[in-house]
């Protein structure tokens, strides 16, 4: 999955995402991507997030809309995606996922949750000072 | 330093983040830019975990979900179960654009999209079938029924409910397996 936001020089945000979803999924399932707040949320007034991972259990907990309304009250984009995080990890210690956040002052964070095979996430930055994709990494 | 324009994904997907620069700097609006970046890794099938030929279903057939929006208006377009359509990402955006939906799923979403000029094509590829033969041939492992009969961590379907129900046994985690 790709999951991207963006945010214009005017603060204007908008996120999306794509899949092909979960590999010999059963037919007819549809994960987090495609569910606003959950695959992607953005609102103009706060910022963007974006979830990957195991769509069945980050849908149930709309991490990217969390992740947006906790930046909505002044949380930072680091602080709002751990908790993000940490909310479905209190129900699903084992769980894999990441999610990234970014407010419209042009600060961005994520985190991920540590499992095994799975201890650092890795993102993509554009902007005006890296002038080329710059890729960024977070310790699960 | 914060600055802005900032663009941001997730994975190390350089080429569509840049795709998304590109077109911001094109004069192309913040959804022009989540949707050039997004196509530009449904074409590239980023990390097979994108687009066509990767995750292939039970049955070996690739689907689509995606969805954009529009922080401004809080517009969303999205598709779900996408069959036969390269670029969900531009049905996505056409379903937001084009109707006031929000969501279109399945078959439905395709009829959709090729009524707005999606072209409809095959998204199987050699490598799509490469797995899905795999795993046919693992006795469809891993899997995620449960409940069911015959045994799914053993065994192929066609499943039919299990007499009891059990806790889920833990599955093993493949980082290139993600939604």
């Amino acid at each position: 999955t790709i999951g991207m936001i963006v945010i214009g020089k005017d603060g204007q945000v908008a996120a999306g995402t794509s899949t092909n979803g979960a590999n010999h999924k059963v037919p007819g399932r549809v994960g987090d991507s495609p569910i606003a707040g959950a695959g992607s949320y953005a609102d103009s007034t706060a910022g963007g997030a974006a979830a990957t991972g195991d769509g069945d259990v980050m849908m149930r907990f709309l991490p990217s809309y969390l992740a947006v309304e906790l930046m909505k009250t002044g949380t930072d984009p680091s602080t709002a995606c751990k908790t993000s995080i940490s909310r479905i990890k209190i129900h699903y210690p084992g769980f894999f996922g990441a999610v990234i956040c970014a407010n419209t002052t042009g600060h961005y964070g994520a985190a991920c949750n540590k499992v095994p095979g799975f201890s650092k996430f890795t993102f993509v930055v554009y902007n005006s000072q890296s002038n080329s994709p710059l890729l960024q990494s977070v310790d699960c | 330093q914060a600055t802005l324009p900032l663009v941001i994904n997730t994975w190390p997907f350089e080429h569509a983040t840049a795709a998304a620069w590109s077109a911001l700097q094109a004069g192309g609006s913040v959804l022009d830019a989540v949707e050039k970046g997004c196509a530009r890794c449904e074409a590239d099938q980023c990390d097979g975990s994108v687009g066509f030929g990767g995750s292939p279903d039970e049955r070996g057939e690739t689907t689509l979900d995606a969805m954009i929006m529009n922080g401004n208006t809080m517009e969303v377009g999205a598709v779900g179960d996408l069959r036969r359509i390269k670029n969900a990402i531009g049905v996505a955006r056409a379903v937001m654009e084009r109707t006031d939906h929000t969501l279109l799923v399945g078959e439905s979403a395709s009829v959709f999209a090729e009524n707005m000029g999606f072209t409809a094509e095959d998204l199987t590829t050699n490598k799509s079938i490469s797995i899905f033969t795999q795993w046919l041939k693992d006795n469809c492992q891993p899997n995620y029924r449960k409940n069911v009969s015959p045994d799914p961590s053993q065994y192929c379907g066609p499943y039919k409910p299990g007499a009891t129900l059990r806790q889920r046994r833990k599955r093993q985690i493949d980082i290139h397996a993600h939604d």
